[in-house]
């Protein structure tokens, strides 16, 4: 029975032998849980318990590349995680739990999880009892792999602490789970700084911005200076961005001089206009043109669909991406600039021989952080040389491409969750 | 028993016998270091399997605390012979040291109050506890380097409309989205 099992085991997950570290992971990337039937608490309804372990999964998906979602209709057998609530001897489990007090929830690596039903357990933000959110989180990562961790802050310690405000998945513990099964990356269709200015309370015009990161249907805003998503995200476009295409976009361009401040999506053959201050699009902008319109009727010249743009505040042009051709586009003579379209690797060439992303852009992206222009392509992106660099080593070419870096060594923990557990 | 109970249950007298039992002395203490593999590690993948056994020695009722050898079982038991001292105040200072206690191998109130926490089931100490050990060494190093310089123009910090309209917008759909 015992080697039955850990053969069935070893179909769903593989031991990781990296150096000295043994620790069991699963092999698939969508892992399927099920609150079992019997196993309900006695304290919380279940609707509640159910909501607080789809967040608690969702905590995990958000910081590493798996997902979860709940699967209560499947045979058991195909259930990873199975998680129940029980008091002293419960659901076949060999450790009893001890009643009210010290043990107050268990871990076994087939992806079972218990709860001792004699611990007061309460949902989020209630303040007295034992967080079930805090628990399972914990749980959850012993099933994903990790180990006791006895490091301040970390989720993984043995003995619980009360409730902080409201606790997340700090720095390290999202290491500790990208060891065992890397960390996220993958495509996105725009990334871009959102403009906004503001009049400080003495009157001063202040301008603020957020950096966003879009794939598909979802967005995250990426928080510069603590390296990581905001807590919770991503969340789904069409919450965030009222009116623009709900399974994203292929481009973002903020047009800014000093007579002008447009903000425009781009999607197939149609853009859009963005009115900042009601945090939606223009149906009809002040010149009473009506979104959205043909990207050859705004720009003439530029063909649709594109694959990325943006707006390079260098030269008041805007750099449209498509193939292997790039269109500068000059906004104020509103036509394309003379001698375009140009091959990309003409108008950027590689400071690398070889290393360039040649065509099929993924994003042109201009970044107030790094004060820097960025070409992602794939997982990949290579910042264009500026003119810092430029006055460092002068022999480098006007919007050469440095040998490109992996995006996710530069914006981290940018992961997708599961569809079900997009409106946690 | 009373008409209405407060929905929280706080009024509710929990049985003494589903408390669990207060670690009061060292023999408890020594059940508590066992089990949590700080005398030997213990070989958590397979507690689980070897159902049978344990079930029968649990049906006994026996709370005696249990160290496995590879498959076969052997006890504990209550002998106090002096290595088996030195094993305990070992396993204290691995304890203590562990969750940041003085490091003395005494049973002081400190080390009681630590060990009657609430805390998970798993073991802190798996049958490959040096890889563990390791594992939180190398996790204990620094911090990850701060990336990115901040300029002035980056005022993240300060709440963005957006992030207050999304929160605002996601309040309705996920009332601890504030707090989280």
């Amino acid at each position: 029975k015992k080697r039955h099992l850990a053969s069935l085991l070893g179909q769903t997950r593989r031991r990781r032998e990296e150096g000295e570290m043994e620790y069991m992971a699963f092999s698939k990337a969508v892992l399927r849980w099920r609150l079992i039937g019997e196993g309900y608490s006695s304290q919380l309804s279940i609707d509640d318990q159910r909501y607080i372990f789809r967040l608690a999964f969702r905590m995990w998906s958000e910081v590493s590349p798996l997902e979860f979602v709940e699967d209560s209709h499947s045979p058991l057998e195909d259930i990873d995680i199975r998680l129940g609530f029980g008091t002293g001897r419960h659901l076949g489990c060999t450790q009893r739990f001890d009643g009210a007090g010290r043990e107050f929830a268990h871990a076994w690596f087939l992806g079972d999880i218990h709860f001792d039903d004699d611990e007061h357990f309460t949902a989020p933000n209630t303040g007295d009892g034992i967080s079930l959110l805090k628990v399972a989180v914990h749980e959850i990562g012993h099933v994903l792999g990790l180990p006791h961790l006895y490091r301040a802050g970390s989720i993984m310690q043995p003995s619980y602490l009360p409730q902080e405000s409201s606790f997340e998945l700090d720095w390290q513990d999202r290491k500790a789970i990208q060891h065992l099964y890397g960390s996220c990356n993958g495509r996105f269709s725009a990334v871009f700084d959102w403009i906004r200015k503001e009049r400080t309370p003495y009157g001063e015009m202040r301008v603020r911005f957020n950096t966003y990161f879009m794939r598909d249907g979802l967005y995250w805003l990426y928080e510069n200076r603590q390296n990581r998503t905001r807590y919770g995200d991503p969340v789904a476009v069409e919450v965030g961005w009222h009116g623009i295409p709900a399974n994203g976009v292929d481009a973002h361009v903020h047009v800014w001089t000093r007579g002008n401040d447009a903000i425009y999506f781009f999607k197939g053959s149609q853009f859009w206009k963005y009115d900042t201050e009601n945090d939606q699009v223009f149906t009809e902008d002040e010149e009473g043109r009506r979104y959205p319109r043909p990207i050859s009727e705004g720009f003439p010249g530029v063909p649709g669909p594109i694959d990325t743009a943006f707006y390079d505040r260098r030269d008041s042009q805007i750099y449209f991406f498509r193939g292997p051709s790039v269109y500068a586009f000059d906004v104020k003579a509103n036509r394309l600039a003379k001698g375009y379209p140009k091959k990309i690797t003409q108008v950027f060439p590689a400071v690398l021989p070889g290393d360039h992303p040649v065509a099929n852009l993924d994003v042109a992206y201009f970044s107030y952080t790094h004060n820097a222009i960025f070409l992602l392509k794939d997982t990949s992106y290579w910042r264009v040389v500026s003119s810092r660099d430029r006055r460092r080593r002068p022999f480098l070419p006007y919007n050469g491409l440095l040998p490109h870096r992996e995006v996710d060594e530069q914006w981290f923990d940018i992961c997708n969750v599961h569809s079900t557990a997009l409106r946690v | 028993e009373k008409l209405f109970h407060y929905r929280d249950r706080s009024d509710v007298v929990i049985p003494p016998s589903h408390q669990a039992e207060l670690i009061t002395d060292t023999d408890t203490a020594e059940d508590f270091l066992s089990k949590y593999g700080f005398i030997t590690p213990v070989n958590w993948e397979d507690a689980q399997w070897d159902e049978e056994k344990l079930s029968e020695d649990f049906s006994s009722g026996d709370t005696m605390s249990l160290i496995q050898e590879g498959d076969s079982l052997s006890w504990s038991g209550n002998t106090k012979d002096p290595s088996e001292n030195a094993q305990l105040i070992t396993a204290l200072k691995e304890f203590q040291r562990m969750i940041g206690l003085p490091v003395t191998g005494l049973f002081d109130d400190a080390t009681k109050a630590a060990m009657n926490k609430p805390r998970c089931g798993v073991p802190d100490k798996e049958a490959d506890s040096k890889t563990t050990a390791e594992h939180n060494t190398t996790t204990t190093g620094g911090e990850g380097s701060q990336l990115g310089n901040s300029t002035e123009t980056d005022q993240e910090q300060v709440k963005d409309p957006e992030q207050k309209t999304a929160e605002t917008r996601l309040v309705h759909t996920r009332s601890e989205r504030l707090s989280r």
